[in-house]
Order: C-alpha cells, then sequence, then structure tokens
C-alpha cells in the first residue's frame, strides 16, 4: 500500500495527455510532483468516476502485459484501488517501454475530476512495490540528457503552461535558478526559513518544511497558522472558505516565503482567487492532521516561480517565471 | 533535446463546487472523513 496523503484532488488543475498502449489510448492526466505512482482507470472500473473518464482497454493494446499485483493508493479526498500492468506510455516524444502503470478498478472520489489518472513524478522510494515511476524507466532507458523536469504555469491564460522533460527552456524564467537541496529524497520536500508579511514573520518562524507539488493548486499550512495569515488581511470566514473584499487587493502586502535565505514574495494577485463577486484566499489549513510542521506550496506558487526538479543532484530550481 | 509537453489549466473541483454552492458540504464532508481516518 502507497499512502499520499498530501495529495488533494479537489485544486488540481494542470492536465496534459499522454497515451498509453498499441495502438495509442489517450488520457489527461495531472503531472504530479507530490506522488510516484501513474494511474489511468482499467474498463473493467464500475464505479461512477469512470464512466465519466477515459478508461484503458488492455484488450486493445498488443504490448500490454498483466503485472497482476494489487495496488491500493490513499489521497487525501479519495482512493483507487486496482492492479499493477505493464506497457508503451508516451509524453510527447518520449517513448516509456514497458512502463508499469496502475489500473483503478475502484475510485472513490473522483467524480468531476477534470483529468482521468496521474502521473507522479517524485522519487521512486515512495511508489507501489514493483512500479517503477515513469521518470525513473525513462532516464534508465536513456531518454535524457539531463535527469531534470520543469514546470512552467502559465498565470494569465488557462493556455500556454508546459511541463519539460530532459532540460531547461530559459525562455521560461528571469534571472537565474536558486537551487535548494530537498530535504529527503522521497519526496520534492524543502526547507523554508520562514513566512512573512509587511516585515513581521507570520509563520514558520523556526524554520519547517515544504513540499513543492504541481499536482494541488492552493497553499496549504497548519490551521492555526493559516488562519493567522487569513486574520492578517482581514478575511471573513464564509462557507469553509476565507473571503477578503475585492477592493482590499489593491491594499493588501505580498506574502514572502523565505526558503534557502531567499525571498519569494507572493502578491495579492496571486493569493486572492476572484470568483464572481467574491475574493477568496488561497491560504488553507488542515494540514496538521498531517503533518504538524510542513506547508504545500501548490500551482498558486508555482504560476509566480518557474520550478525546476533535478534528480540527479535532488534539489528544486526557482526562479520568477516570465 | 528538451521535450515539451503543453499543459491545459482545468476549472478545479473546487471552483465548480462553490459556482454550484455544494462547496460547503463538500468540505464539511471532507473533514469528517479526514477526522475518521485519523482515528484509525
Amino acid at each position: 500500500i502507497t499512502i499520499h496523503p498530501l495529495r488533494n484532488y479537489l485544486d488540481t488543475a494542470y492536465v496534459g495527455n499522454i497515451t498509453i498502449g498499441t495502438p495509442p489510448q489517450e488520457f489527461r492526466v495531472v503531472f504530479d510532483t507530490g506522488s510516484a505512482n501513474l494511474w489511468v482507470p482499467c474498463i473493467t472500473c464500475t464505479s461512477p468516476a469512470c464512466y465519466t473518464h477515459n478508461t484503458f482497454n488492455p484488450q486493445n493494446s498488443s504490448s500490454f502485459r498483466e503485472v497482476g499485483s494489487p495496488i491500493t493508493i490513499f489521497y487525501g479526498s479519495g482512493i483507487i484501488q486496482g492492479f499493477l500492468g505493464s506497457d508503451t506510455i508516451r509524453i510527447g516524444n518520449l517513448v516509456s517501454l514497458k512502463q508499469s502503470f496502475g489500473l483503478s478498478q475502484e475510485e472513490y472520489g473522483f467524480d468531476g475530476a477534470p483529468f482521468d489518472g496521474v502521473l507522479g513524478l517524485a522519487f521512486p522510494s515512495i511508489s507501489t512495490k514493483g512500479a517503477i515511476p515513469i521518470f525513473d524507466n525513462l532516464w534508465s532507458q536513456g531518454a535524457f540528457s539531463e535527469p531534470v523536469f520543469a514546470f512552467y504555469l502559465s498565470k494569465y491564460k488557462p493556455e500556454g503552461s508546459v511541463v519539460m522533460f530532459g532540460g531547461v527552456d530559459h525562455r521560461y524564467y528571469k534571472g537565474e535558478l536558486n537551487w535548494i537541496p530537498v530535504s529527503q529524497p522521497h519526496h520534492w520536500l524543502i526547507s523554508m526559513n520562514h513566512i512573512s508579511m509587511n516585515g513581521n514573520i507570520v509563520a514558520c518562524s523556526h524554520g519547517c518544511q515544504a513540499f513543492v507539488d504541481t499536482g494541488t493548486s492552493l497553499i496549504y499550512g497548519p490551521t492555526d497558522l493559516v488562519t493567522n495569515i487569513n486574520k492578517l488581511m482581514n478575511a471573513r470566514l464564509e462557507n469553509s472558505e476565507y473571503a477578503v473584499l475585492c477592493d482590499a487587493v489593491k491594499t493588501l502586502p505580498p506574502v514572502i516565503f523565505n526558503i534557502n535565505g531567499i525571498d519569494y514574495p507572493l502578491p495579492p494577485q496571486a493569493y486572492i482567487t476572484k470568483d464572481k463577486n467574491s475574493c477568496m484566499s488561497i491560504f488553507q489549513g488542515g494540514l496538521e492532521n498531517l503533518s504538524p510542521d510542513n506547508w504545500l506550496l501548490g500551482d498558486v506558487f508555482l504560476r509566480q516561480y518557474f520550478s525546476v526538479f533535478d534528480r540527479k543532484n535532488e534539489r528544486i530550481g526557482l526562479a520568477p517565471a516570465v | 533535446c528538451v521535450v515539451i509537453l503543453p499543459l491545459k489549466k482545468m476549472k478545479t473541483l473546487r471552483e465548480t463546487l462553490r459556482e454550484k454552492n455544494l462547496l460547503n458540504n463538500f468540505l464539511e464532508e471532507q473533514a469528517y472523513r479526514l477526522s475518521k481516518n485519523d482515528s484509525k
């Protein structure tokens, strides 16, 4: 059993297409640095979520091999259960042969999710036993000159975002990449020094850890600290979310994440999201249920900062996105 | 050689549920599920 308790599909937003099998069957997946397994729904899945998503039919693929081992993956808001298979998987021009992946036969909590499956890009140590993550398989097959991948998440348009493999396209960021070592080679987890607003430290005062997670769109932290940040914005609790007056966006200060001694400001235009006439804070609590001193930096942060994930050197590079 | 794959930003479930006024119920149920998981 592989447990990834920090996943939060409710906020997942950026998806890309991959194909599996011969001839290829297409799937829409989340490229997720918070987990390490690839899975898509199986045609035999009878859960309601599977009827609204693309499903893989092993019988229609001449290159499919059944591995058979059962898999169960627990997510923050749902569970998938199924079995392992192996097939040819294509991501753009990259071809991963004999790639193990999960086929879900039961899904709970994925109804209405804007993706069919998840493609995990975390370290192999948190992958299901017997399932080599796709990045590792491609790496061992010599697909990359450099074992890195990077994300550019567009700030302004639904289109224009990219994930790149095997190197970094410098046109997507400004200035220099600042490199941060990962805290342990299981997750894309880094040390954070503190979080401040208006020159005052408002959270993580003695240092903390932050997951850099492309599979979550918001920013999560311990409830009491997040509540403090939301109160400093004069945000009010409305239907389980913190709302601010939309005019306040002009006057609110940036929230500054200090990582490895470097400030990464997040302007109010990034951390306040507008929905019709309401303006909501993207700072969400609840993470202390799973880890007392951790934060989760999702797409809201990564739209501001182009991110490079360097497997060989076990480090993350951040630079202001264009 | 860098392989670049386009990504598309989709409407999140949070946004969809908020539009349909179902977010509050969902979050309450989620909190209940999480607290049950904790007790295990």
